[in-house]
């Protein structure tokens, strides 16, 4: 059974890509075959594995407005058990194109069924935005991580965040859930951080036995602290396992997607 | 005369916010009459003066949208020296309401025009896009600042932003120039950091004498330091010089206020 991840936060810069990336890495070194879709016109994800974008090659954007194109077509592999989808500019085309047509919110759903038996896991990056590409992976999506900082203004978007899944959960994706935050540059020393932290663990107590897609949710653990080299990693084009593998980054994500796969499978 | 300066990228999460409030609060520390307006849905800007929205105050949405009420009701009270115009997320409505109207770039420059004079500087907060609030506020700018961080990717977005700023200084603002880059959370230890400076430095050095509105942009220094302090004062409703006026962080805003105001009057 594969299982789908979306990883989002409308607020930019928080660490939605360096944890796509870095996670995926993870999953695949731990085994699984992982597929990492980047869905930000951004295009930032492939750089991560080296990937300077190719104008005949076929995106992201060819998932969503070129149907004769198989799926398949625009997996390209990473590294061993990682494979990838590129994105590139032109998919800021696609929200408004997107946004004429009937069922729309389904076409990546549609697109990559027939490509999912071939991974275990399917990690996807979202826009900074709570748009048509985000709505597409709520979708499709079995479980929601928010990457954020413990910071008061992170709080602040959190309940808007969970607005959008809930809609999508009761008239979309009834599967849909939320696990939790990826605390992403954090400052372990720091008392506001440690104030923060502990706001959301009790915010999302309170939501245990709810009838709601977070009524599961929890601040992942462990954090993953602030290392400059989780941002020098992708203009080398590579993962932290390739760059600085026994740095605290990689420790980090690699605890990290360990603490997620646990959650798969409750003993 | 009046200086107005535009504070945008198109980046989430680098600082616009936290550069436009303490900037706002170092020049009104200096002495100058300080106006600093919130042009970014999200209203994190008045956080940082301890003001919480409230229903039935205008907001920037009515500087748009009402043309009934005068610019003056919506102008409050911040500190000595520093008023502000804060946000509400209704803004966000205004995005696609305006792009139906004829010349709806120029509403800002219209709406702020009979306010002008009581101000010795203007300081816009942009949202993290190129849409229609940024183009307002490019269209009535005198110059351009772009919060950053030295870091690789954050050239990548540079060029789209600066292509931005060429199309309204041709068309709309013959004004509008370019400052410079201001460098937030910025690691002064990393050598990767001291690398991404350097290309920054040099990038802007090709255009001198150009014809281009960044032909005298910089790097400005001094680069504002990583600083939890930044991030915690919003959180108690203060500027970084009500919450700890001895920190790195007020001695780099008030070091690079002083620096930006130099440029104004070559000697
Ligand atoms: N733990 C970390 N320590 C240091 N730097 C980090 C860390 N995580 C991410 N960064 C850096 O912070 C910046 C933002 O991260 P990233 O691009 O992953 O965020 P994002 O949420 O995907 O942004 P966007 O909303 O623009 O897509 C990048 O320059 C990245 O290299
Ligand atoms: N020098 C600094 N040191 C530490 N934290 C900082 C610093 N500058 C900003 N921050 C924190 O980084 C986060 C992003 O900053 P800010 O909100 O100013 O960015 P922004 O560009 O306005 O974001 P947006 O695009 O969402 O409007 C905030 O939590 C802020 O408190
Ligand atoms: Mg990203
Ligand atoms: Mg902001």
């Amino acid at each position: 059974h594969t299982r789908v991840i979306a990883l989002l936060n409308q607020k930019g810069g928080v660490g939605k890509t360096t944890s796509t990336a870095n996670l995926g890495a993870a999953f695949a070194l731990a085994g699984l075959r992982t597929l990492v879709v980047d869905l930000d016109p951004q295009s930032n994800l492939s750089l991560h594995f080296g990937h300077e974008p190719a104008a005949d090659q076929p995106t992201v954007r060819d998932l969503f407005m070129n149907p004769d194109l198989a799926s398949s077509e625009m997996i390209r592999v990473a590294r061993e058990n990682l494979w990838f989808i590129p994105s590139d500019t032109e998919l800021a085309l696609v929200e408004g194109e997107l946004a004429l047509q009937p069922n729309m919110q389904h076409i990546l759903a549609e697109r990559l069924a027939p490509v999912m038996s071939s991974f275990d896991v399917v990690l996807l990056d979202c826009p900074p935005s709570l748009g048509v590409l985000t709505v597409n992976a709520l979708t499709i999506a079995d479980e929601v991580i928010v990457p954020t900082q413990a910071q008061y203004l992170a709080l602040r978007g959190l309940e808007k965040l969970l607005e959008t899944v809930l809609l999508v959960q009761r008239a979309l994706n009834p599967r849909l859930t939320v696990a939790g935050v990826l605390l992403c540059m954090h400052e372990s020393q720091s008392s506001h951080g440690k104030a923060v932290v502990e706001e959301m663990d009790s915010y999302f107590a309170k939501y245990r036995g709810s009838e709601l897609p977070w009524q599961n949710a929890e601040v992942l653990r462990p954090a993953v602290r602030r290392n400059i080299k989780l941002a020098e990693a992708p203009s080398f084009g590579q993962t932290i396992f390739d760059y600085a593998p026994t740095c605290a980054g990689a420790a980090d994500y690699r605890a990290l997607a360990e603490a997620i796969r646990r959650r798969w499978k409750p003993l």
